[in-house]
């Protein structure tokens, strides 16, 4: 654990003498290689790394009985705070429909997660709507009518190719049919397709969603700050919800993606099943990307 | 520092940064850069490198995948991967490719779990003429597997491709299943499954070697097929994956069209990591 490893660094050093700020310069870089390992970009481990340079010597490590320890202890803190401190809750609209727009990269878990949203918000005399706006992905509108059926929400779609024309007519619909949650359920696309990021910013003009939530695959290396970059730059994003965090992937992304885009986390999908959606909490986070 | 035979600390430190944020790894990337630092002092320090990266890549000779001409028929390949890495896409593909080769190519839903996953594999085997073998949902894969591998034998098809559900290497009951697919196979042809395709998506990070080293220790296999390289990821874990495990890049996907599908290029993919 990052303890250990800190803890007999530390105790090494000491051994060789007085710490000194050699010794801090070393310790940071370990912690660099750490999270490189852990998938954090390269550009966001190297700030992170020269904070928590700067607030180990600001905070007196040198002098402390216990380094490691303390060392430790500010590496944590500092990705908690970068991590965004606590959780934030989805933004519920007073005047219903709410609407959440869900987007990211092919195979993110969008469609999947869209109805676990659905799960999530669904309490007595709350009717939630899913509206299929993938109209590319072979069986896409299937998928998710399924899912509707196994979450026992409302379903939208419409023979259409054009997804702002589906999005606005779900919302009209929602309107209608008295829904207090509309969540439409977008295909997967590169940050790099112009065309297919267009397509998304046409969606937030006609239906302006109150969230706007990027999914990401929670196994994403270096390019998470790409996707962060031109998706933020492409729409106000209101959040962020890493998927797939079941597995043994790291999850550095997160940090990448809370630095880049601003927004919060605001949920974790941790397995297949429509329960499997876990609130954002940095601390858990924090120690998972830090092993 | 393209011209350059010896690099000066701060240039090593660029083509770091650079090996770093194309997901090579820092362990990979250092011990890259020490036998860059070590190699023929006589070519350019990048001519080192390329060459250091395509040694790693070819370390497996079994690169080139077969995909005409088949002795042995019908060819059953069997493809799996983590959750939307890319499968069904890519067997959609890959029969395209086989069928425009000359093959009668089928397709099997052995994805009996997840949502719409036969619905879909069936319409891409409509889109490429390919033949289909499903089942209700909630069918032990296995048993579709192995009605595949039965409808292939007697229908005098070329080559099978079996579809798997997506699932996380770090399940051991998945994991399980999935042994269970390849050695029912095994039991009903003696040789089958042919090759069995690892699907990684080149957007993943370290989490890459993970997959590839559970997977290869639940079943054989014979080749990876590297997904969505039409993005800005450059999936250069696929450097430490062929150093530790001598599993080969046989295809790598770049779109979500039919025709998306190439035979992997190590020259291309070193070029792409080196930007
Ligand atoms: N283990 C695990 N699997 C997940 C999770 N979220 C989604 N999946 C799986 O990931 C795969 C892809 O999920 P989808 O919901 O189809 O992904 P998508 O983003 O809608 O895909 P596209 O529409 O093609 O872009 C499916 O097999 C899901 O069951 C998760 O949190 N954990
Ligand atoms: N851009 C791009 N997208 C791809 C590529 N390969 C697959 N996709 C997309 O990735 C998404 C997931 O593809 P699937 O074929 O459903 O993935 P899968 O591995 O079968 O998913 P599960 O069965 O749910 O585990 C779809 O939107 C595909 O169109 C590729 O090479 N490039
Ligand atoms: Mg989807
Ligand atoms: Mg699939």
């Amino acid at each position: 654990s990052l303890t250990e490893k800190f803890t007999g660094l530390f105790k090494d050093l000491s051994g060789q003498g007085k710490l000194s700020e050699a010794n801090i310069k070393e310790a940071s870089a370990r912690v660099r290689r750490a999270l490189l390992e852990a998938d954090v970009n390269y550009k966001v481990v190297k700030d992170f790394a020269a904070a928590v340079e700067a607030r180990a010597l600001g905070e007196d490590v040198l002098t402390s009985i216990t380094p490691g320890q303390k060392f430790v202890k500010i590496v944590y803190d500092q990705m908690v705070e970068t991590l965004g401190s606590v959780n934030q809750p989805l933004a519920l609209s007073p005047q219903p429909p709410t609407v959440i727009m869900v987007c990211g990269l092919q195979g993110s878990g969008k469609t999947t997660t869209c109805a676990k949203l659905a799960k999530h918000l669904s309490k007595p005399g709350r009717r939630i709507m899913l509206a299929a706006a993938d109209i590319y992905r072979p069986a896409a509108v299937q998928q998710l009518e399924i899912l509707s059926k196994q979450v026992g929400c409302d379903f939208f779609k419409l023979d259409s190719t054009d997804v702002a024309q589906i999005c606005q007519e779900a919302k009209q619909e929602a309107v209608k049919k008295l829904i207090d949650v509309l969540i439409l359920d977008t295909a997967g696309r590169l940050h790099i397709d112009t065309e297919m990021m267009a397509e998304l910013e046409r969606v937030q003009k006609t239906v302006k969603p109150q969230e706007i939530l990027l999914v990401v695959d929670g196994m994403t290396g270096q390019d998470a700050v790409n996707i962060a970059t031109e998706f933020s730059k492409a729409l106000p994003l209101s959040g962020v919800i890493m998927t797939k965090l079941d597995g043994d992937a790291r999850g550095g992304a997160a940090l990448s993606l809370k630095v880049i885009s601003g927004q919060p986390i605001k949920f974790i999908g941790v397995g297949e099943k429509l329960s499997a959606l876990e609130e954002f909490h940095p601390s858990r986070v924090a120690s998972r990307i830090l092993g | 520092f393209t011209g350059k035979k010896a690099l000066s600390a701060s240039e090593y430190g660029e083509l770091e940064e650079l090996l770093l944020l194309a997901d090579v790894g820092p362990r990979a990337a250092e011990k890259l850069l020490g036998s860059v630092k070590n190699g023929d002092q006589e070519l350019t320090a990048i001519e080192r490198l390329k060459r250091e990266m395509l040694a790693i890549l070819a370390a497996n000779s079994n690169c080139k995948l077969q995909i005409a001409n088949f002795s042995d028929k019908p060819q059953v390949w069997l493809i799996a991967g983590v959750n939307g890495s890319g499968k069904t896409t890519t067997i959609g593909k890959l029969g395209n490719m086989l069928t425009a080769n000359g093959s009668k190519v089928m397709l099997a839903a052995a994805d009996t779990y997840r949502a719409a996953a036969i619905e879909q594999l069936e319409l891409w085997s409509k889109k490429i003429g390919a033949g289909f073998v499903g089942s209700a949902p909630g069918a032990d894969p296995a048993s579709v597997a192995f009605d595949a591998v039965s409808a292939a034998m007697s229908q005098k098809t070329d080559v099978l491709l079996i579809d798997t559900a997506g699932r996380l290497h770090t399940q051991k009951h998945l994991r399980d299943e999935l042994v269970k697919v390849h050695s029912t196979i095994a039991k009903k042809m003696p040789g089958a499954p042919h090759q069995t395709l690892l699907v990684l998506d080149a957007t993943t990070g370290q989490n890459a070697l993970s997959q590839a080293r559970l997977f290869s220790e639940a079943i054989p296999i014979s080749g990876i097929v590297l997904t969505k390289l039409d993005g800005t990821a450059k999936g250069g874990i696929m450097l430490a994956i062929a150093q530790e495990l001598k599993l080969p890049v046989v295809l790598a996907g770049v779109g979500e069209g039919v025709g998306d599908l190439k035979v992997f290029d190590a020259e291309e993919f070193v070029e792409g990591v080196l930007g």
